[in-house]
Protein backbone atom coordinates (compact mmCIF):
# COMPACT_ATOMS: atom_id res chain seq x y z
CA UNK A 1 0.00 0.00 0.00
CA UNK A 2 2.07 3.29 -1.09
CA UNK A 3 0.73 5.37 1.37
CA UNK A 4 2.83 8.60 3.04
CA UNK A 5 5.21 7.52 4.60
CA UNK A 6 3.37 10.01 7.71
CA UNK A 7 0.32 8.71 7.40
CA UNK A 8 -0.61 6.98 10.98
CA UNK A 9 -1.73 3.43 11.07
CA UNK A 10 -5.22 4.65 12.47
CA UNK A 11 -5.89 6.80 9.19
CA UNK A 12 -5.08 3.16 7.20
CA UNK A 13 -7.45 1.70 9.16
CA UNK A 14 -9.91 4.31 8.64
CA UNK A 15 -9.14 4.26 4.43
CA UNK A 16 -9.36 0.17 4.87
CA UNK A 17 -12.87 0.39 7.02
CA UNK A 18 -14.09 3.27 4.74
CA UNK A 19 -13.05 1.26 1.28
CA UNK A 20 -15.11 -2.08 2.59
CA UNK A 21 -18.31 -0.05 3.76
CA UNK A 22 -18.86 2.03 0.40
CA UNK A 23 -16.49 0.97 -2.45
CA UNK A 24 -17.31 -2.35 -2.08
CA UNK A 25 -13.45 -3.64 -0.88
CA UNK A 26 -13.25 -7.48 -0.15
CA UNK A 27 -11.54 -7.93 3.00
CA UNK A 28 -10.16 -11.20 1.61
CA UNK A 29 -6.81 -11.29 0.27
CA UNK A 30 -6.23 -7.67 0.71
CA UNK A 31 -2.82 -6.42 2.74
CA UNK A 32 -1.87 -2.92 4.20
CA UNK A 33 1.41 -3.53 2.66
CA UNK A 34 1.26 -4.43 -1.23
CA UNK A 35 3.64 -3.29 -4.18
CA UNK A 36 2.94 0.02 -5.50
CA UNK A 37 -0.22 0.13 -7.73
CA UNK A 38 -1.41 -3.74 -7.39
CA UNK A 39 -3.46 -3.09 -4.37
CA UNK A 40 -7.44 -3.14 -4.60
CA UNK A 41 -6.85 -0.47 -1.75
CA UNK A 42 -5.22 1.68 -4.63
CA UNK A 43 -7.78 0.85 -7.58
CA UNK A 44 -10.56 1.57 -4.97
CA UNK A 45 -9.20 4.34 -3.35
CA UNK A 46 -9.14 5.95 -6.78
CA UNK A 47 -12.43 5.45 -7.74
CA UNK A 48 -13.25 6.78 -4.41
CA UNK A 49 -11.45 9.62 -5.34
CA UNK A 50 -12.78 10.27 -8.73
CA UNK A 51 -16.64 10.29 -7.10
CA UNK A 52 -15.76 12.91 -4.52
CA UNK A 53 -14.27 15.32 -7.10
CA UNK A 54 -10.73 15.22 -5.55
CA UNK A 55 -6.82 14.89 -6.86
CA UNK A 56 -6.70 11.25 -7.86
CA UNK A 57 -3.67 9.99 -6.59
CA UNK A 58 -4.87 6.09 -4.99
CA UNK A 59 -3.01 7.73 -2.08
CA UNK A 60 -4.45 8.30 1.06
CA UNK A 61 -3.73 12.20 1.38
CA UNK A 62 -4.98 14.58 3.79
CA UNK A 63 -7.86 15.92 1.38
CA UNK A 64 -8.87 12.12 1.08
CA UNK A 65 -9.05 11.37 4.95
CA UNK A 66 -10.76 14.44 5.72
CA UNK A 67 -14.03 13.25 3.25
CA UNK A 68 -13.77 9.99 4.47
CA UNK A 69 -13.89 11.30 8.08
CA UNK A 70 -16.84 13.86 7.59
CA UNK A 71 -20.27 12.98 8.84
CA UNK A 72 -22.21 10.72 6.00
CA UNK A 73 -24.88 8.03 4.59
CA UNK A 74 -24.73 4.71 5.73
CA UNK A 75 -25.37 3.44 1.61
CA UNK A 76 -22.33 2.06 -0.48
CA UNK A 77 -21.68 4.63 -3.26
CA UNK A 78 -20.46 1.89 -5.46
CA UNK A 79 -22.61 -1.41 -5.22
CA UNK A 80 -25.80 -2.33 -3.64
CA UNK A 81 -26.70 -2.18 -0.02
CA UNK A 82 -27.33 -5.58 1.42
CA UNK B 1 -30.13 5.40 -9.52
CA UNK B 2 -29.96 2.33 -7.59
CA UNK B 3 -28.13 -0.39 -9.77
CA UNK B 4 -30.93 -2.96 -10.86
CA UNK B 5 -33.57 0.22 -10.87
CA UNK B 6 -35.34 -0.66 -7.86
CA UNK B 7 -38.29 0.79 -8.10
CA UNK B 8 -41.97 1.61 -6.52
CA UNK B 9 -44.65 0.15 -8.73
CA UNK B 10 -47.32 2.52 -7.67
CA UNK B 11 -47.21 6.12 -7.16
CA UNK B 12 -49.28 6.58 -3.71
CA UNK B 13 -46.85 5.22 -1.26
CA UNK B 14 -47.22 5.26 2.80
CA UNK B 15 -44.83 5.92 5.78
CA UNK B 16 -45.06 5.03 9.22
CA UNK B 17 -42.88 6.64 12.18
CA UNK B 18 -41.95 3.24 14.38
CA UNK B 19 -40.46 5.42 17.10
CA UNK B 20 -39.41 8.90 17.71
CA UNK B 21 -35.79 10.14 18.70
CA UNK B 22 -36.05 11.80 22.15
CA UNK B 23 -34.06 14.84 21.04
CA UNK B 24 -36.75 16.42 19.86
CA UNK B 25 -40.45 17.03 20.24
CA UNK B 26 -42.08 14.12 18.80
CA UNK B 27 -44.07 17.09 16.30
CA UNK B 28 -40.75 18.57 15.17
CA UNK B 29 -39.94 14.77 14.15
CA UNK B 30 -43.65 14.84 12.19
CA UNK B 31 -42.80 17.87 10.61
CA UNK B 32 -39.37 17.32 9.42
CA UNK B 33 -40.29 13.73 8.27
CA UNK B 34 -43.19 15.35 6.31
CA UNK B 35 -40.70 17.84 4.40
CA UNK B 36 -38.29 15.83 3.91
CA UNK B 37 -40.82 13.77 1.61
CA UNK B 38 -42.25 17.01 0.42
CA UNK B 39 -39.33 17.50 -0.84
CA UNK B 40 -39.42 14.69 -3.67
CA UNK B 41 -43.19 14.79 -3.90
CA UNK B 42 -42.77 18.26 -5.33
CA UNK B 43 -40.83 16.99 -8.19
CA UNK B 44 -42.62 13.69 -9.19
CA UNK B 45 -45.49 12.10 -9.52
CA UNK B 46 -45.64 10.14 -6.03
CA UNK B 47 -47.47 11.10 -3.23
CA UNK B 48 -46.93 10.01 0.76
CA UNK B 49 -49.47 9.18 3.37
CA UNK B 50 -48.56 9.19 6.97
CA UNK B 51 -50.00 5.76 8.24
CA UNK B 52 -50.32 4.67 12.07
CA UNK B 53 -51.77 1.05 11.86
CA UNK B 54 -50.67 -1.77 9.32
CA UNK B 55 -47.35 -1.91 7.69
CA UNK B 56 -46.38 1.31 6.15
CA UNK B 57 -44.28 0.90 2.98
CA UNK B 58 -41.40 3.01 4.23
CA UNK B 59 -40.99 2.49 8.01
CA UNK B 60 -39.21 4.92 9.72
CA UNK B 61 -36.73 4.37 12.99
CA UNK B 62 -34.57 5.85 15.46
CA UNK B 63 -31.62 2.65 16.47
CA UNK B 64 -28.54 2.30 18.32
CA UNK B 65 -25.64 0.47 17.24
CA UNK B 66 -26.14 -2.99 15.85
CA UNK B 67 -30.05 -3.24 14.80
CA UNK B 68 -30.66 -6.26 13.12
CA UNK B 69 -30.31 -5.08 10.25
CA UNK B 70 -26.81 -6.20 9.08
CA UNK B 71 -25.98 -3.01 9.47
CA UNK B 72 -24.80 -1.58 12.35
CA UNK B 73 -24.69 2.00 13.38
CA UNK B 74 -21.10 3.44 14.57
CA UNK B 75 -22.34 5.85 17.44
CA UNK B 76 -21.90 9.51 17.30
CA UNK B 77 -20.75 11.08 14.10
CA UNK B 78 -19.48 9.10 11.36
CA UNK B 79 -22.63 7.26 9.73
CA UNK B 80 -25.55 9.22 10.29
CA UNK B 81 -28.42 6.97 9.00
CA UNK B 82 -29.04 4.28 6.14
CA UNK B 83 -32.40 3.44 3.98
CA UNK B 84 -33.13 0.56 1.73
CA UNK B 85 -34.07 0.23 -1.57
CA UNK B 86 -37.72 -0.19 -2.70
CA UNK B 87 -39.42 -3.61 -2.02
CA UNK B 88 -41.04 -5.53 0.36
CA UNK B 89 -40.51 -5.94 4.34
CA UNK B 90 -37.55 -3.75 5.05
CA UNK B 91 -37.01 -2.51 1.65
CA UNK B 92 -37.94 1.58 1.48
CA UNK B 93 -37.19 1.65 5.36
CA UNK B 94 -35.27 4.24 7.02
CA UNK B 95 -33.15 4.29 9.81
CA UNK B 96 -31.78 6.98 11.89
CA UNK B 97 -28.51 6.70 14.23
CA UNK B 98 -29.87 7.07 17.81
CA UNK B 99 -26.56 7.87 19.09
CA UNK B 100 -26.75 11.46 17.17
CA UNK B 101 -28.16 14.47 18.15
CA UNK B 102 -31.43 15.43 16.04
CA UNK B 103 -32.12 19.12 15.71
CA UNK B 104 -34.35 21.19 13.55
CA UNK B 105 -31.93 23.74 12.90
CA UNK B 106 -28.39 24.81 12.13
CA UNK B 107 -26.89 22.42 14.65
CA UNK B 108 -26.04 19.08 14.04
CA UNK B 109 -27.34 16.74 12.76
CA UNK B 110 -30.43 18.25 10.70
CA UNK B 111 -32.88 15.72 10.68
CA UNK B 112 -35.27 17.18 7.81
CA UNK B 113 -31.86 17.51 5.96
CA UNK B 114 -30.89 13.70 6.70
CA UNK B 115 -34.43 12.67 6.39
CA UNK B 116 -34.36 13.85 2.65
CA UNK B 117 -31.67 12.19 1.46
CA UNK B 118 -32.66 8.86 3.37
CA UNK B 119 -36.13 9.27 1.38
CA UNK B 120 -34.02 9.68 -1.83
CA UNK B 121 -32.67 5.99 -1.26
CA UNK B 122 -35.93 4.62 -0.35
CA UNK B 123 -37.53 5.53 -3.48
CA UNK B 124 -34.58 3.71 -5.25
CA UNK B 125 -31.65 6.42 -5.90
CA UNK B 126 -28.13 5.81 -5.13
CA UNK B 127 -25.47 8.21 -4.12
CA UNK B 128 -24.16 10.78 -7.03
CA UNK B 129 -21.09 12.66 -7.44
CA UNK B 130 -22.36 15.97 -8.21
CA UNK B 131 -21.58 17.99 -4.89
CA UNK B 132 -24.47 20.36 -5.45
CA UNK B 133 -26.84 17.53 -4.98
CA UNK B 134 -29.27 16.46 -2.12
CA UNK B 135 -27.90 12.44 -2.70
CA UNK B 136 -24.25 13.58 -2.57
CA UNK B 137 -23.45 10.76 0.05
CA UNK B 138 -21.72 13.53 2.83
CA UNK B 139 -23.69 15.57 4.97
CA UNK B 140 -23.70 19.15 4.01
CA UNK B 141 -25.37 21.85 5.72
CA UNK B 142 -27.19 25.01 4.75
CA UNK B 143 -30.16 26.58 5.15
CA UNK B 144 -32.42 24.31 7.40
CA UNK B 145 -35.76 26.02 5.68
CA UNK B 146 -35.09 25.73 2.11
CA UNK B 147 -33.96 21.93 1.17
CA UNK B 148 -33.11 22.32 -2.76
CA UNK B 149 -33.22 19.52 -5.20
CA UNK B 150 -30.11 19.69 -7.82
CA UNK B 151 -31.28 19.07 -11.55
CA UNK B 152 -29.27 15.93 -11.16
CA UNK B 153 -31.80 14.88 -8.19
CA UNK B 154 -34.77 16.01 -10.29
CA UNK B 155 -33.43 14.14 -13.26
CA UNK B 156 -32.63 11.13 -11.20
CA UNK B 157 -36.19 10.72 -9.28
CA UNK B 158 -38.12 11.77 -12.94
CA UNK B 159 -35.89 8.88 -14.70
CA UNK B 160 -37.84 6.42 -12.33
CA UNK B 161 -40.95 7.65 -11.53
CA UNK B 162 -41.66 10.09 -14.34
CA UNK B 163 -42.23 13.75 -14.83
CA UNK B 164 -44.17 15.53 -12.31
CA UNK B 165 -47.92 15.81 -12.41
CA UNK B 166 -47.40 19.81 -12.45
CA UNK B 167 -48.42 21.73 -15.44
CA UNK B 168 -44.58 23.49 -14.54
CA UNK B 169 -42.21 21.14 -14.49
CA UNK B 170 -39.88 22.00 -11.63
CA UNK B 171 -36.04 22.52 -12.52
CA UNK B 172 -33.61 22.67 -9.65
CA UNK B 173 -30.05 24.63 -9.83
CA UNK B 174 -26.81 22.72 -11.52
CA UNK B 175 -23.52 22.90 -10.11
CA UNK B 176 -21.02 25.02 -11.65
CA UNK B 177 -18.24 22.98 -13.64
CA UNK B 178 -14.48 24.89 -13.54
CA UNK B 179 -14.20 23.38 -17.43
CA UNK B 180 -17.36 24.76 -18.51
CA UNK B 181 -17.44 26.83 -21.34
CA UNK B 182 -20.34 28.76 -20.38
CA UNK B 183 -19.42 29.45 -17.08
CA UNK B 184 -20.09 32.70 -15.66
CA UNK B 185 -19.02 34.16 -12.08
CA UNK B 186 -21.36 36.38 -9.60
CA UNK B 187 -18.07 37.34 -7.94
CA UNK B 188 -14.38 36.91 -7.55
CA UNK B 189 -11.62 37.89 -5.39
CA UNK B 190 -7.87 36.90 -4.53
CA UNK B 191 -7.43 35.37 -0.81
CA UNK B 192 -4.40 35.03 0.86
CA UNK B 193 -2.59 33.92 -2.53
CA UNK B 194 -5.43 31.89 -3.91
CA UNK B 195 -8.14 33.20 -6.15
CA UNK B 196 -11.50 32.44 -5.21
CA UNK B 197 -14.33 32.32 -7.96
CA UNK B 198 -18.23 32.48 -6.55
CA UNK B 199 -21.23 31.13 -8.67
CA UNK B 200 -24.90 30.66 -6.75
CA UNK B 201 -24.51 28.53 -3.46
CA UNK B 202 -20.81 28.05 -4.27
CA UNK B 203 -17.22 28.72 -4.55
CA UNK B 204 -14.48 27.66 -6.98
CA UNK B 205 -10.83 27.89 -5.53
CA UNK B 206 -7.71 27.85 -7.41
CA UNK B 207 -4.55 27.41 -5.19
CA UNK B 208 -1.07 28.07 -6.81
CA UNK B 209 -0.49 24.75 -5.89
CA UNK B 210 -3.15 22.82 -7.34
CA UNK B 211 -3.55 22.48 -10.51
CA UNK B 212 -7.24 21.86 -10.51
CA UNK B 213 -9.94 23.89 -9.43
CA UNK B 214 -12.05 22.56 -5.99
CA UNK B 215 -15.30 23.41 -5.96
CA UNK B 216 -17.66 22.98 -2.89
CA UNK B 217 -20.46 25.42 -0.95
CA UNK B 218 -19.83 28.56 0.24
CA UNK B 219 -21.20 27.39 3.29
CA UNK B 220 -18.60 25.19 4.15
CA UNK B 221 -16.10 28.03 5.04
CA UNK B 222 -18.65 30.65 5.62
CA UNK B 223 -21.76 29.05 7.34
CA UNK B 224 -23.51 32.83 7.68
CA UNK B 225 -22.76 34.07 4.65
CA UNK B 226 -25.35 34.30 1.88
CA UNK B 227 -26.04 32.14 -1.60
CA UNK B 228 -25.32 34.74 -4.47
CA UNK B 229 -22.57 36.56 -3.36
CA UNK B 230 -22.78 39.37 -6.00
CA UNK B 231 -19.26 41.07 -5.15
CA UNK B 232 -15.92 40.36 -3.20
CA UNK B 233 -12.52 41.70 -2.72
CA UNK B 234 -9.79 41.19 -0.22
CA UNK B 235 -7.71 43.87 1.66
CA UNK B 236 -4.33 42.01 1.56
CA UNK B 237 -3.31 44.75 4.09
CA UNK B 238 -5.57 44.15 6.65
CA UNK B 239 -6.09 40.33 5.89
CA UNK B 240 -9.68 40.67 5.35
CA UNK B 241 -12.06 39.46 2.89
CA UNK B 242 -15.45 41.82 2.13
CA UNK B 243 -18.45 39.97 0.26
CA UNK B 244 -21.01 41.99 -0.76
CA UNK B 245 -25.00 41.30 -1.78
CA UNK B 246 -27.73 43.72 -2.40
CA UNK B 247 -27.05 46.76 0.28
CA UNK B 248 -25.34 44.71 2.76
CA UNK B 249 -21.99 43.19 3.39
CA UNK B 250 -19.71 40.92 5.39
CA UNK B 251 -16.12 40.93 6.40
CA UNK B 252 -14.09 37.55 6.97
CA UNK B 253 -10.70 36.75 8.33
CA UNK B 254 -9.92 33.55 7.22
CA UNK B 255 -12.94 31.46 8.31
CA UNK B 256 -13.83 33.81 10.95
CA UNK B 257 -17.07 36.10 9.60
CA UNK B 258 -16.34 38.90 11.83
CA UNK B 259 -18.88 40.15 14.30
CA UNK B 260 -21.15 42.51 14.21
CA UNK B 261 -21.64 41.98 10.05
CA UNK B 262 -23.55 42.59 7.47
CA UNK B 263 -23.57 46.09 7.74
CA UNK B 264 -24.76 48.96 5.53
CA UNK B 265 -22.92 49.90 2.26
CA UNK B 266 -24.33 53.15 2.29
CA UNK B 267 -23.21 54.49 5.75
CA UNK B 268 -19.42 52.65 5.38
CA UNK B 269 -18.65 53.25 2.48
CA UNK B 270 -20.79 56.29 1.90
CA UNK B 271 -22.94 55.45 -1.34
CA UNK B 272 -25.95 57.14 -1.89
CA UNK B 273 -29.59 55.40 -0.96
CA UNK B 274 -30.02 54.97 -5.24
CA UNK B 275 -27.11 52.20 -5.09
CA UNK B 276 -28.85 49.04 -4.02
CA UNK B 277 -25.98 46.55 -4.84
CA UNK B 278 -22.37 46.24 -6.01
CA UNK B 279 -21.40 44.56 -9.41
CA UNK B 280 -17.75 43.89 -8.63
CA UNK B 281 -14.86 45.27 -6.21
CA UNK B 282 -11.54 45.27 -6.36
CA UNK B 283 -8.40 46.86 -4.08
CA UNK B 284 -5.36 48.06 -5.36
CA UNK B 285 -2.47 47.01 -2.41
CA UNK B 286 -0.02 49.53 -3.81
CA UNK B 287 -2.51 52.60 -3.67
CA UNK B 288 -4.88 51.46 -0.79
CA UNK B 289 -7.65 52.14 -3.24
CA UNK B 290 -10.65 49.84 -3.35
CA UNK B 291 -12.75 50.25 -6.39
CA UNK B 292 -16.50 49.32 -6.65
CA UNK B 293 -18.17 49.17 -10.17
CA UNK B 294 -22.09 49.47 -9.77
CA UNK B 295 -24.06 49.51 -13.21
CA UNK B 296 -21.79 51.96 -15.91
CA UNK B 297 -20.28 53.78 -13.18
CA UNK B 298 -16.86 53.17 -10.80
CA UNK B 299 -16.18 54.33 -7.68
CA UNK B 300 -13.09 55.23 -5.48
CA UNK B 301 -12.79 54.03 -1.33
CA UNK B 302 -9.42 54.78 0.32
CA UNK B 303 -9.14 52.49 3.01
CA UNK B 304 -6.81 54.44 4.62
CA UNK B 305 -8.87 57.76 5.49
CA UNK B 306 -12.12 55.18 5.21
CA UNK B 307 -13.72 57.67 2.83
CA UNK B 308 -14.75 58.14 -0.83
CA UNK B 309 -12.58 59.95 -3.00
CA UNK B 310 -13.75 62.98 -4.27
CA UNK B 311 -15.17 63.41 -8.04
CA UNK B 312 -16.65 59.95 -8.34
CA UNK B 313 -18.46 57.92 -9.99
CA UNK B 314 -17.03 57.55 -12.93
CA UNK B 315 -18.21 56.03 -16.39
CA UNK B 316 -16.37 53.05 -16.70
CA UNK B 317 -15.34 53.12 -20.06
CA UNK B 318 -13.30 56.36 -19.89
CA UNK B 319 -11.18 54.52 -17.25
CA UNK B 320 -11.29 50.98 -18.27
CA UNK B 321 -11.36 51.49 -22.26
CA UNK B 322 -12.32 48.01 -23.86
CA UNK B 323 -13.69 45.75 -20.93
CA UNK B 324 -17.40 47.09 -22.14
CA UNK B 325 -19.83 49.22 -19.77
CA UNK B 326 -20.74 46.32 -16.95
CA UNK B 327 -18.64 43.83 -15.26
CA UNK B 328 -19.87 40.74 -13.12
CA UNK B 329 -16.55 40.06 -11.49
CA UNK B 330 -12.99 41.48 -11.05
CA UNK B 331 -9.94 40.96 -9.13
CA UNK B 332 -6.14 42.30 -9.27
CA UNK B 333 -3.05 40.41 -9.34
CA UNK B 334 0.50 41.24 -10.31
CA UNK B 335 -0.22 44.62 -11.76
CA UNK B 336 -2.98 43.42 -14.04
CA UNK B 337 -6.75 43.78 -13.02
CA UNK B 338 -8.95 40.86 -14.56
CA UNK B 339 -12.64 41.71 -15.31
CA UNK B 340 -15.19 39.36 -16.17
CA UNK B 341 -18.05 39.97 -18.04
CA UNK B 342 -20.19 36.45 -19.18
CA UNK B 343 -18.08 34.12 -20.57
CA UNK B 344 -15.38 36.38 -21.39
CA UNK B 345 -12.34 37.56 -19.17
CA UNK B 346 -10.57 40.73 -19.54
CA UNK B 347 -6.92 41.26 -18.91
CA UNK B 348 -6.53 44.89 -18.36
CA UNK B 349 -3.31 46.74 -17.88
CA UNK B 350 -3.81 49.84 -15.77
CA UNK B 351 -0.73 51.20 -16.50
CA UNK B 352 -1.55 52.23 -20.21
CA UNK B 353 -5.46 51.91 -19.76
CA UNK B 354 -5.78 48.85 -22.42
CA UNK B 355 -7.14 45.06 -22.27
CA UNK B 356 -3.97 42.99 -22.89
CA UNK B 357 -5.65 39.64 -23.66
CA UNK B 358 -9.42 38.35 -23.89
CA UNK B 359 -9.84 35.12 -22.44
CA UNK B 360 -11.95 32.36 -21.40
CA UNK B 361 -13.59 33.10 -17.97
CA UNK B 362 -12.41 30.05 -16.65
CA UNK B 363 -8.71 30.42 -17.67
CA UNK B 364 -7.40 29.90 -14.48
CA UNK B 365 -8.88 26.22 -13.93
CA UNK B 366 -6.42 24.63 -16.34
CA UNK B 367 -8.92 23.41 -18.32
Amino acid sequence: FPAHLETKQQDLEIVQNYLEKFYDLKTEGVRIAKKKGSSPVVEKLKKMQKFFGLKVTGKPDDETLKVMKQPRCGVPDVSQFA
Amino acid sequence: ITEGNPKWEKKDLTYSIENYTPDLAKEDVDNAIRKAFKVWSDVSPLTFTKISQGEADIKISFNYGDHNDNSPFDGPNGILAHAFQPGPHIGGDAHFDEDENWTKDHRNYNLYRVAAHEFGHSLGLGHSSDIGALMFPSYAFSDPNDIQLSQDDIDGIQAIYGPSDNVIQPTGPTTPQACDRKLTFDAATTFRGEKMFFKDRFYLRKSPYDSEAEVNFISLFWPSLPHGIEAAHEVAEKDIVRFFKGNKYWVIRGLDVLPGYPKNIHNTFGFPKTVQKIDAAFSDEYTGKTYFFVQNKYWRYDEQRRSMDADFPKLITNDFPGIGSKVDAVFSDNEFIYFFRGTRQYKFEPQKKRVVAVLKSNSWFNC
